[in-house]
């Protein structure tokens, strides 16, 4: 997380920090048994990672004091449209894992909300997105044990999508933005999520209650001016959420 | 050689002179010898008598006999005046035999044929209790009372006595014995005679346990006896009333005891007299009455039918529990419970107890709990409201699930609607929101 603050106890419980062959990534707690994630996180090479090599960790917010035995995943469901072997299509970048054993909730861990059918993604909304992920200390970039968030507003398909397309002109292999994705971000940088922080949650708040809005997915640098961190756009998935944990 | 057995004497039968209806032959001495069983005795009939007539039939004959003793002489013919015809009327024998001779002369009257007899006979019933009594000495046939049957008799005897193995004398009856009937009547030999002296009888009433015995004496009571101040005194004629683990009562005098309650199913009665003075005897009814069972009480929370006023022997009676309340016997649950009234005046089993029941723990609700409302321990009517650990999780639905423990031991929700309660998680709701107040 660029630009953020350490999160205190309890104020992100459905922050999971992925671990996999020593690659961190990020994930939210939707059920008792199911967390998800972003589909790059568990697929390499275009090939999904066998779930022994992934370790779980929840209800923490540092990792070293309180990493604990991890949990174990029991199965792995990649989005059937997610493929990205040449790491230039986030299209469909979202995966579930399911956990060996359920989890009873408390105040370090709790589900985050599912949005509804047909949620709403307005400009300038502001969410949080938070992971164990690269972090800014004093312009130099590092890894951080200690969870970060960072508040930033939705931007508009059309805003990301120009600066998406400038900056194709002067780089090489940039992904595209489709509309399963949206993006988060401020015009003028120092905030944004980094790597590390992919699969972790991007929340909206409504009614009082978090809701799962988007999954840090990509980016071009982090918390450059004029980009964006792009973000898969949850909603979009509902339907295949709910048939993948009701038929496992 | 084996001798043929006699053959059964007919009831009936004919007889006729040689030849008949063809004239008989001169010289002739024929001889039938009848008999029928024993009890009867024989009638003959002449149906036809045609014998050469002479005075005293001398020379041709029918001789009729009865052991040796000649019963008639037959001659003749019917209507006529010359010797002497039966007639057509039966002629009886004493016994059930009866012989007949046939005896003719050398010659044969030419102008008259004479055809000889024909006869039938029968048995006849005889009426041994109408004969004289023998004058051997031996008494009458019967001593009391003669019955006589068709080809026999029997004696019998006055009420108060019994007929002796000799089958014809009778001898004075206690009339005792064992009565086990649960109702009877006594009464003393001879009564309401006098009975003869020195008697000593012994009458006893025994009926199965359970029953107890009521003696009633009635009508005439008088055993001799001499009055004292403290009452009478009974010392040589007395019906002792003897009850087990009691002392035995002698009774006598002329006052009737009336009623006596032995509260015993045995009662021995010994009437007893001397060769002297005079008792004209007494009777008894006596009856039985079911011993009774101590009154099963009122039953906490349950309740006992039938509901009797008293309880008897083989009396059977059922416990229920009230709604909400098991049947408790010896620490166990039992279905159901009867129970009888013995013969020893105890019920045969010591009545149960009605506990509450109780629905046993309600299931346990995973990620929530349950407290109760009211009642206790689960008992039957126990209320519980079921609980999600909030505020991480909440009920199902969002309403209060209260369950009530019912009489089937179930525990069933207030609301029908409700199948089981379950706890969904909370989404989306830390119980620590990050705040930023630097503008």
């Amino acid at each position: 997380i660029i630009g953020g603050s350490e999160t205190p106890d309890y104020a992100i419980p459905w922050q999971v920090l992925l671990s996999r062959n020593g690659q961190r990534g990020g994930g939210m707690v939707i059920g008792d048994r199911w967390i998800m994630t972003a589909a790059h996180v568990v697929v390499v090479m275009g090939n999904p990672v066998s779930k022994e090599t992934i370790r779980i960790y929840m209800g923490l917010t540092d990792v070293n004091i309180r990493l604990g035995s991890p949990v174990l995943a029991s199965s792995v469901h990649v989005h059937p449209e997610y493929n990205n072997s040449n790491s230039v299509n986030f299209n469909h970048d979202i995966a579930l894992i399911k956990m060996q054993d359920s989890v009873t909730f408390s105040s370090s861990i709790m589900p985050i909300c599912l949005p509804a059918a047909g949620a709403t993604y307005i400009n300038g909304m502001m969410g949080l997105v938070s992971g164990f992920g690269i972090t800014e200390i004093d312009d130099r970039r590092i890894l951080t044990n200690k969870m970060n968030y960072v508040h930033l507003p939705v931007v508009t398909q059309e805003t990301c999508s120009n600066s998406i397309t400038l900056l194709k002109r002067t780089r090489n292999g940039v992904p595209s933005l489709t509309e399963n994705m949206f993006c988060a971000g401020v015009p003028e940088g120092g905030k944004d999520s980094c790597q590390g922080d992919s699969g972790g949650p991007y929340s909206l708040r409504e009614d009082g209650r978090f809701w799962a809005a988007g999954i840090v997915s990509w980016g071009i640098d982090c918390g450059k001016q004029g980009t964006y961190g792009v973000y898969t756009r949850v909603a979009n998935y509902i339907d295949w959420i709910n048939k993948t944990m009701q038929e496992n | 050689c084996r001798r043929l057995p006699d053959p059964e004497p007919l009831m009936h039968g004919a007889v006729q002179s040689p030849q008949y209806p063809q004239p008989y032959s001169p010289n002739l001495q024929e001889q039938w010898d009848l008999s029928v069983p024993e009890g009867y005795q024989i009638q003959i009939t002449f149906t036809h008598l045609d014998i050469e007539a002479s005075t005293g039939c001398y020379y041709d004959a029918l001789t009729l006999l009865y052991d040796a003793k000649i019963l008639g002489k037959f001659c003749g013919q019917e209507n006529s005046a010359d010797g002497h015809h039966p007639g057509s009327q039966p002629i009886p024998s004493p016994g059930n035999r009866l012989t007949l001779i046939f005896q003719t002369d050398d010659n044969n009257p030419e102008r008259h044929q004479n055809v000889g007899f024909s006869a039938q006979y029968q048995a006849t019933d005889v009426d041994e209790c109408s004969a004289p009594e023998p004058r051997d000495g031996s008494g009458p046939l019967c001593s009391q009372i003669c019955l006589n049957t068709v080809g026999s008799y029997l004696c019998a005897c006055h009420h108060g006595y019994e007929l002796r193995p000799d089958q014809r004398s009778c001898v004075l009856s206690c009339g005792g014995g064992i009565f086990d009937e649960l109702e009877g009547h006594l009464f003393s030999p001879g009564y309401p005679s006098p009975p003869p002296y020195a008697v000593s009888c012994q009458y006893i009433i025994s009926v199965e346990p359970g029953f107890t015995v009521t003696l009633n004496f009635t009508d005439i009571f008088h055993i001799e006896s001499t009055d004292t101040v403290q009452g009478p005194n009974c010392p040589h004629h007395w019906l002792q009333m003897t009850i087990p683990d009691r002392e035995p009562i002698k009774l006598c005098g002329g006052k009737s005891p009336g009623q006596i309650v032995t509260n015993s199913n045995t009662v021995r009665l010994d009437y007893h007299t001397d060769d002297e003075g005079l008792s004209q005897g007494w009777s008894l009814d006596y009856s039985t009455h079911r011993v009774k069972c101590p009154f099963p009480g009122n039953m906490a929370n349950g309740r006992v039918t039938p509901i009797l006023t008293e309880y008897f022997y083989r009396d059977y009676i059922f416990v229920r529990c009230d709604q909400g309340y098991k049947l408790m016997m010896d620490g166990q649950e039992i279905e159901a419970f009867s129970t009888m009234c013995q013969s020893d005046e105890k019920w045969h089993l010591t009545l149960p107890k009605c506990h509450i029941i109780d629905c046993r723990e309600p299931e346990p609700l995973l990620n929530g709990g349950v407290t109760f409302l009211s009642g206790f321990q689960n008992q039957y009517r126990s209320v519980v409201q079921y609980h999600c650990n909030e505020p991480f999780y909440t009920l199902l639905g969002g309403i209060n699930v209260v369950f009530t423990c019912e009489a089937d031991r179930k525990w069933r929700p207030n609301n029908d609607i409700i199948v089981s309660p379950t706890c969904i998680p909370v989404c989306g709701q830390p119980t620590k929101l990050i705040y930023a107040y630097q503008r």
